[in-house]
């Protein structure tokens, strides 16, 4: 009988930090941040815990670490705003909650998890902050979410837009 | 975008998905990451998937959903799957970025197109790694 085992895999988009912008120092930072992330979630799994706690865990250490875009250090909308979405899916029984251009609890990935102890399974804008809001989860304010380097990308691609320059980096269509 | 794929030592499959969006969004636009199927799957008879990339592309090509029944009803494997859709579905058409996924033996597929990925992986009784760009 083979040896149950557990594995665990994380990932973050390079978004619109291209490679030619990347430091050794930045570079060190990543890999740092990315040990951190496998380690909250390796630590649920050596315990014999669940996948979907193990998940959860290592998103909420992306969520909190400003180098990705996810919670703190997300991008900006048109409109300077951030919006976040989040998903957990569980497959021990297709349970999945997600929530859709939500703004202040720190971790939108904890509100996926509530939705996917509710009825719904997608739940969108304020009744999904309310939602965070009564189960007590931690919130914070722009200057929490606030980075300078999304800051600046939003003023990038703002100024591209505006001169009608086609944004041919395919990055800047997605997270 | 950030995400985890994850097999516990008692089978069970998760996935879970968080997100920004794209840089200079519409207000009120959503991609792929809270789609179910999409952007996020898992089922513990299949695998499991959290996806990064160009979202109205991973949603129209419903990409975690195609790479489970690429498995399921295809008998392809984990890595042939994931690959099948980044490179041969969302690539052609405009859908820039990447997959990371598991299935019930550990085995984990992180395939990307685009520039850049930041990703990591850990499995019992071996040490973690961690890439990036590569």
């Amino acid at each position: 009988m083979t040896k149950q085992t557990w594995a665990l895999a994380v990932h973050g988009g390079a978004g619109t930090i291209l490679r030619a912008k990347m430091t050794p120092e930045k570079e060190a930072a990543y890999h740092a941040a990315l040990r951190r992330v496998l380690e909250a979630g390796q630590a649920v799994l050596r315990d014999g815990g669940l996948a979907i706690d193990a998940v959860t865990a290592a998103v909420v250490v992306l969520e909190d670490e400003p180098l990705f875009n996810a919670g703190r250090g997300a991008v900006y909308t048109s409109a300077g705003e951030q919006e976040m979405d989040a998903a957990v899916m569980d497959g021990r029984d297709r349970q999945a909650g997600a929530v859709a251009g939500i703004f202040g609890p720190r971790n939108p990935i904890r509100v996926a998890r509530l939705v996917m102890d509710s009825p719904q399974v997608l739940l969108t804008g304020a009744p999904a902050v309310d939602l965070a809001r009564a189960a007590g989860l931690p919130f914070g304010d722009r200057d929490y979410f606030f980075t300078e380097p999304r800051w600046t990308a939003l003023q990038e691609t703002m100024a591209l837009r505006a001169s009608g320059t086609a944004e041919t980096d395919p990055a800047r269509r997605h997270g | 975008t950030v995400g985890a794929v994850a097999l516990d030592l008692s089978g069970n499959l998760a996935a879970a998905t968080s997100t920004g969006g794209m840089t200079a969004k519409p207000p009120g636009r959503v991609g792929d990451s809270p789609v179910i199927g999409a952007g996020t799957f898992a089922d513990n008879a299949i695998c499991a998937v959290s996806g990064t990339g160009h979202g109205e592309i991973f949603i129209r090509w419903t990409a975690g959903a195609e790479i489970a029944a690429r498995i399921r009803h295809a008998g392809q494997t984990l890595e042939q799957a994931a690959t099948a859709v980044v490179m041969e579905d969302l690539m052609p058409n405009d859908g820039s970025g990447g997959v990371i996924a598991v299935d019930r033996a550990g085995n984990i597929a992180m395939p990307f197109n685009c520039e850049g990925m930041y990703r990591g992986t850990a499995r019992r009784g071996e040490a973690p790694q961690t890439f990036i760009y590569r």
